[in-house]
């Protein structure tokens, strides 16, 4: 890439980090996850998708519609979410944490 | 535009470190995207348009394609538990976010995510993604940077200035009539991390403080969005409509538009062309000439009743250069509803016949509604053709964007330099009378090496 992206890589490169979300003592349940960006690192803040969070509100996803809501507060999800952050160097998958909805990805011989 | 690794990508410190325990802040959305999103694909659109992570005819509940949509303009804001000193120190520089509108349409930008979100980070985590902003209505914006599933929530970044935050990933895959349209739809960075600022302010008194960490906006005075008017040539787009048909069309004299004979068929019928440099502006005009439909040429020249205030002359090139970067504009996919779009890309081929450029292929994404829009050379700022065509799988129904077909602008400009001059539209007329050989190439076919011999 040319020179004129060194700087936005490297910001790219040490802000890009995933979340994930699974729920507490239900690991087959699986895990959502997407990507997301490190805002602050101390203390670490970080702004990612909503998405991921749908399963876990507890007012079901017609919560992000109702007319005029802007935002949500944490506790609009049930006690049952657990979070994780992990950025690079990467991180393999944690332990105990089985991959629902793994793509089933390969990669063909062109 | 394209997937790349990143720069440290074959610099991977060991060891592997586990994830960061960490909990939900608040759940936040911008209420002007969610506005401009209603007003794009809502309505008697909505049907056409899927923003699914999967393709449109993979198996997706509806509750959960409902889920989705309702979450499209949504983020979280997530704080990590306390995260050990010595790496809190090392993740070097904070972020900057661009103001809303100061990153201009067809500026380079930089998508940072990972495809499968945490399905395989090593692998995956922070891929990388090149492409332009494409169009912004308000703050839902358009990259052609082309993302995965998984990416949503990542970074957007510019090269100018140089590593600012512009957006977050929205939605990475937009269908649109069951075709993938190529485009990834983003949400500015800069009113999402104003309304987390006003909605910490109204939670837990403790999480107000937390607003002082967020980015701040950079260079522009506060509320004064900069519009840069981006590249010079995107203005030379403008907007066809004949009847009830729109298309694109690029200006070529102060009184002349050239676009698709598809997009304006018949001669001596009027048209109304209208200039991307006023958003009001419209332009009566009528065509004085329509190649015939036997032509492969698929072209058709308005004469406007006056001349078109403001639009930059674009400079038509006479060398073509396999490889150079080159960006295309027009109306395709939104058309009226928020001006034209940039595409960026390649070009991907020049077909000759005796040793004459007849056709161009280009990367870039083209959709419907772009035919008769410009086709430049993304440095030299130079016309190098007018889009005609995308391409069709006629067997599978699949439609490529980003395999699209134009008309050299060599082909056209001793033509149009002859009516302008002369009002004699004899050279025009040329184009109904093309040699076999071009028609062969327009119609996909491998044009002959030389004419088959008879046996007798």
């Amino acid at each position: 890439m040319g020179r004129q992206w060194g700087p936005a890589m490297r910001v790219a490169e040490q802000t890009g980090c995933v979340v994930s979300a699974s729920r507490a003592g239900q690991p087959e349940a699986g895990s959502w996850s997407c990507s997301g960006v490190i805002l602050s690192r101390r203390p670490g803040l970080v702004l990612c998708h909503g998405g991921i969070f749908t399963p876990f509100l507890r007012a079901g996803s017609g919560a992000l519609t109702a007319a005029g809501t802007a935002f949500l507060p944490g506790d609009s999800c049930g006690e049952d979410l657990r979070l994780h952050v992990q950025w690079g160097p990467t991180a393999a998958s944690p332990v105990g944490r089985p991959e629902r909805g793994r793509p089933a990805l390969c990669t063909p011989q062109c | 535009a394209g997937l790349e690794s990143g720069p440290l990508a074959g610099h991977r410190e060991p060891p592997l470190q586990l994830p960061h325990p960490a909990e939900l802040l608040l759940l936040l959305s911008c209420p002007a995207f969610r506005a401009h999103f209603a007003h794009l694909f809502g309505s008697e659109t909505a049907e056409q348009w899927r923003f699914a992570s999967t393709a449109p005819d993979a198996e997706v509940s509806e509750d959960e394609e409902e889920d989705q949509l309702r979450a499209l303009g949504w983020f979280a804001l997530v704080r990590v538990r306390p995260i050990p000193e010595e790496e809190a120190d090392e993740r070097g520089p904070r972020v900057a976010v661009a103001p809303l509108g100061a990153v201009p349409k067809g500026a380079p930008l930089l998508a940072c995510g990972s495809p499968f979100g945490a399905f395989c980070p090593d692998i995956f985590l922070n891929t990388l993604s090149r492409g332009v902003l494409s169009n912004a209505t308000g703050p839902l914006l358009l990259t052609d940077a082309r993302c995965l599933p998984g990416t949503e929530g990542g970074g957007v970044f510019a090269a100018r200035p140089p590593g600012v935050l512009v957006a977050l990933v929205a939605a990475p895959l937009c269908w649109k009539s069951r075709e993938w349209v190529g485009l990834t739809l983003l949400c500015a960075a800069a009113p999402l991390l104003r309304a987390a600022r006003t909605a910490l302010g109204r939670l837990r008194p403790c999480a107000a403080s937390l607003a002082a960490l967020l980015p701040p906006e950079v260079g522009a005075p506060w509320g004064l969005p900069l519009r840069d008017p981006g590249p010079p040539w995107a203005a030379a787009a403008v907007l066809v409509e004949c009847g009830t048909v729109w298309g694109s069309g690029v200006v070529v004299a102060p009184r002349l538009v050239v676009t698709c004979r598809h997009v304006a068929p018949r001669e001596a019928s009027r048209v109304v062309v209208r200039p991307t440099t006023s958003k009001s502006a419209k332009i009566w005009g009528h065509v004085v000439f329509a190649t015939r439909e036997t032509s492969p040429y698929d072209i058709a020249v308005v004469s406007l009743e006056e001349d078109l205030e403001g639009v930059p002359i674009p400079v038509p090139t006479e060398h073509f250069h396999k490889g150079e970067a080159v960006s295309v504009v027009g109306f395709g996919i939104f058309g009226q509803a928020c001006g034209p779009s940039v595409t960026s890309g390649i070009l991907s081929a020049v077909v000759q016949v005796d040793d004459t450029p007849v056709m161009l292929q280009t990367t870039c994404a083209v959709h419907g509604g772009s035919s008769g829009g410009p086709l430049f050379s993304t440095h030299s700022g130079d016309l190098l053709g007018i889009v005609a065509s995308n391409t069709r799988d006629n067997n599978t129904g699949a439609t490529y964007p980003h395999l699209n077909f134009s008309i050299p602008v060599t082909v056209l400009q001793p033509a149009l330099q002859q009516y302008s001059q002369t009002g004699d539209l004899g050279s025009l007329r040329e184009l109904d009378h093309v040699a076999e050989p071009v028609r062969v190439v327009w119609r996909l076919q491998q044009p002959l090496a030389e004419a088959p011999r008879s046996k007798l």
